[in-house]
């Protein structure tokens, strides 16, 4: 029967009424358990 | 010994980094000695000390306080080959050959660690390295290269970039669970890091997709191999888990790679993951607005989607080999000869073993039906956009009759494999989608059937259903369908004699 | 036998590595005693987001090191914003009704929030609370890092300043409206602001003869 999604998309971050947004640029790591610290993402700084 | 000269050299850069920036003129000054000295000036040496600082820093991983900096060497490590692959001149050989060489000596030092670890093998430096090679690499890459200052090593750097990821790409494919189960957890979290999974998705004229879906196939076989009835163990959960909240990230961000790939997705996914199924087909072009699939007022055929084709990357044409020949043919004009030919055809020579719902063997070719009743699905969608609705929403065209009389021949068996794929081709709201609308629907009124209406009407709710009945997400297309079936009049679903025999069904019929 | 075998350099590797490809041929049915422990393994390593995020490498140390209490952290804090704590915009959208909530933020309701990739993550959600001071101090002190990536970030985007390329100062444009009265041509009157980094450490007036070059400033 599979699993209620709601809160795997919650910890992904995607938001079900909101505007739509990009995950997978900021994704920790495939599991929630192993996701308690926030990764850096690309950024750019000119010179 | 040469080796112990390596480790020393290699130290000092570890103490270097643990002093300046990296950007620094010190780094610079470095690194051109090391070539001038000799130390990497051949590519035998310049193996050697890979390997050497490859396995130095492994060591200091595993030697290092699990509370302390354990990647102080690793990360070193990584900033070097980086350095090297920007600064070095090219002459002798070329980026990609370095970047494989490098990769390669990964590879070897890795399998001998992994098969030989005794227990000690540990996943998690060697992830690391691969994914401070992912890091600097995107740093480089960032606003195309600007940062390099030479014009002509920028337009090199930028030419190279999709080869980068195919390459790291290709090396992920060799560490794949299958070969080295000791690096499973690291490998799915490389396929889904942050500086791999998105840039990948996004390269220039889907110029990654194809490794990509390698990758994804991989960890579909991997799953499949190992998700025994009955007894799946923990490890493998977690992998499933992971697995799905991948899927869940490329269905919010890059949606189309799941639409445009979801045929050889079909093909790969283990048979009982109906929620990881729907998932995948359930996938919505990004911008799109999608219209209440229960509204008593929709009408499928005036919806403007639903006149576009979908995209298909991989064209299932390529799979349908000696039988495309007697389809197209059908396709033109129907046969009762070339019908024979092609349900003789997809009939396997052996059983193959395939851990499904209420079976587990298989005796026809899923993989050849899939590719035929998209095919068709394919071709009718161009019909409809060459000709007229006309031709192709009739019961009398031969896409129809194809899919109709696969249905009316074939065993349970066949009946079952062409309903269940041909009800993946309910999707977002286009023109497969519609017209497999249109075709299922019929199918399910048709007074055609001779003595096999009933069981073909099982076939198909059973197909519904069970996709239904799982926790959401449904695809559009198949929402829109089982409401019209529990809505229409002409089809009385309480009446049919299969839900009368099963109470719990029936219940759920009632509710519904 | 074969050449590659003979291969110092890979020979006492390549065993390993070409056993391997047995499984990829033939998976094993069920998984042997071996493979299990592995994999168990391979779980109970399984890198974390730490693992997975970027090195920390030597960074330039700030000019005047300034002692720490030693329960701090050495490394950076990335921990995660707590999603059931709203943005003030997310409290916008949930609040329409006149509730408490909607009348404590509405400071925060005329502040701009950017959207982007970065907009989820709690640093990006923290540095919407910085004052200037904050966020200028970050940007001249922790040059080419993620921090000064995100304080200029949150001053071009959610604060309007903009960043001289030439002189390197952020500036600010204030448009004041101009009581309507017989005496003004316009309805607004336009000046600059910057802030001085180098001396005086405050936000200046722009003299009047100051003309702004959209040239000299960064397209951030």
């Amino acid at each position: 029967l599979g699993a209620d999604l709601t809160s795997m998309l919650h910890s992904l971050g995607i938001p079900r009424d909101s505007k739509r947004h990009r995950v997978l640029d900021t994704f920790q790591s495939p599991w929630a358990e192993t996701s308690r610290s926030e990764v850096e993402p690309t950024f750019f700084i000119p010179d | 010994t040469k080796t112990e000269k390596y480790h020393l050299v290699f130290t000092e850069w570890v103490k270097l980094l643990q002093r300046v920036d990296s950007d620094d003129k010190i780094i610079f000054v470095f690194i051109r000695q090391l070539i001038e000295k000799g130390v990497l000036a051949q590519s035998d040496s310049f193996v050697e000390f890979i390997k050497a600082s490859l396995e130095l820093s492994v060591l200091t991983f595993k030697e290092s306080d699990p509370t302390g900096e354990v990647f102080t060497a690793i990360d070193a490590l990584g900033k070097l080959l980086m350095k090297l692959f920007v600064y070095q001149d090219f002459n002798k050989y070329s980026r990609s050959e370095y970047m494989n060489i490098i990769f390669s000596v990964f590879l070897l030092v890795f399998a001998k660690d992994h098969e030989n670890g005794e227990g000690s093998f540990n996943e998690r430096p060697y992830f690391k390295l691969l994914s401070n090679i992912l890091y600097e690499w995107s740093i480089l890459r960032n606003h195309n290269f600007i940062k390099v200052s030479d014009s002509q090593t920028r337009k090199e750097l930028a030419n190279y970039d999709v080869d980068f990821y195919n390459t790291f790409a290709s090396y992920l494919h060799s560490l794949q669970p299958f070969a080295f189960p000791g690096f499973s957890f690291a490998w799915i979290s490389l396929i889904s890091h942050r500086m791999f999974l998105p840039i990948v998705l996004r390269l220039p004229q889907h110029g990654g997709w194809e490794k990509l879906m390698l990758l994804i196939i991989d960890l579909f076989k991997f799953l499949d191999q190992y998700t025994i009835k009955g007894n799946i163990s923990d490890a493998i959960s977690v992998v499933y888990k992971g697995t799905i909240r991948i899927i869940l990230g490329i269905s919010n961000d890059v949606p189309d790679f799941l639409i445009e790939n979801h045929y050889e997705l079909m093909n790969n996914l283990p048979a009982t993951y109906i929620q990881l199924k729907n998932v995948i087909l359930s996938a919505i072009p990004l911008k799109m607005l999608v219209p209440s699939p229960y509204g008593v007022e929709l009408d499928v055929d005036a919806l403007e989607s639903c006149e576009e084709p979908p995209m298909v990357f991989y064209d299932p044409v390529a799979d349908i080999a000696s039988l495309k020949k007697p389809v197209d043919n059908y396709l033109r004009i129907p046969s009762n000869s070339l019908l024979k030919t092609i349900m003789n055809g997809l009939l396997r020579e052996d059983y193959e073993l395939k851990s499904g719902i209420g079976y587990d063997t298989l005796t026809v070719n899923s993989k050849l039906v899939r590719a035929i009743v998209l095919h068709v699905v394919i071709e009718a969608g161009l019909e409809n956009g060459r000709t007229s609705s006309n031709a192709v929403f009739n019961t009398k065209s031969s896409y129809y009759q194809l899919l109709f009389d696969l249905v009316h021949e074939g065993s349970i068996e066949l009946k079952f494999q062409v309903i269940q794929v041909m009800i993946e081709q309910l999707r977002y709201p286009n023109i497969h989608t519609r017209w497999m609308i249109f075709v299922l629907k019929n199918m399910f009124t048709s007074e055609g059937w001779s003595d096999e209406k009933s069981t073909v009407q099982e076939i198909i709710l059973r197909s519904i259903i069970e996709r239904i009945l799982v926790n959401k997400p449904h695809p559009w297309g198949l929402s829109v369908i089982f409401t019209q079936l529990l809505r229409s009049d002409k089809v009385k679903l309480l009446e049919l004699d299969f839900i009368k025999r099963v109470p719990e069904i029936e219940n759920i019929i009632k509710q519904l | 036998n074969n050449k590659a075998f003979q291969n110092p350099l890979f020979k006492n590797e390549l065993e390993f590595w070409i056993n391997t490809k047995k499984q990829l041929l033939q998976p094993y049915k069920e998984m042997p005693n071996k493979m299990v422990s592995q994999l168990e393994s391979s779980l109970l390593n399984c890198p974390d987001s730490l693992d997975a995020d970027s090195p920390y490498l030597y960074q330039i140390p700030l000019s005047l090191p300034h002692p720490t209490s030693i329960f701090f952290p050495n490394e950076p804090i990335r921990f995660v914003y707590p999603f059931d704590i709203n943005t003030p915009v997310e409290n916008n959208i949930n609040n329409n009704d006149n509730s408490a909530n909607a009348i404590s933020d509405t400071e925060n309701l005329n502040k701009k929030h950017y959207e982007d990739m970065y907009s989820r993550t709690s640093l990006a959600k923290i540095y919407t609370k910085f004052d200037l001071d904050t966020l200028f101090f970050i940007f001249y002190h922790y040059q080419g890092t993620y921090d000064q990536f995100l304080a200029s970030r949150e001053l071009s985007k959610n604060r309007d300043w903009k960043y001289n390329k030439v002189d390197y100062c952020w500036y600010y444009k204030e448009i004041e409206k101009l009581p309507p009265g017989a005496n003004y041509n316009k309805d607004e009157e336009e000046s600059w602001r910057y802030f001085d980094y180098k001396k005086s450490w405050l936000s200046r007036r722009c003299g009047n003869d100051f003309v702004y070059k959209e040239e000299d400033f960064e397209k951030l």
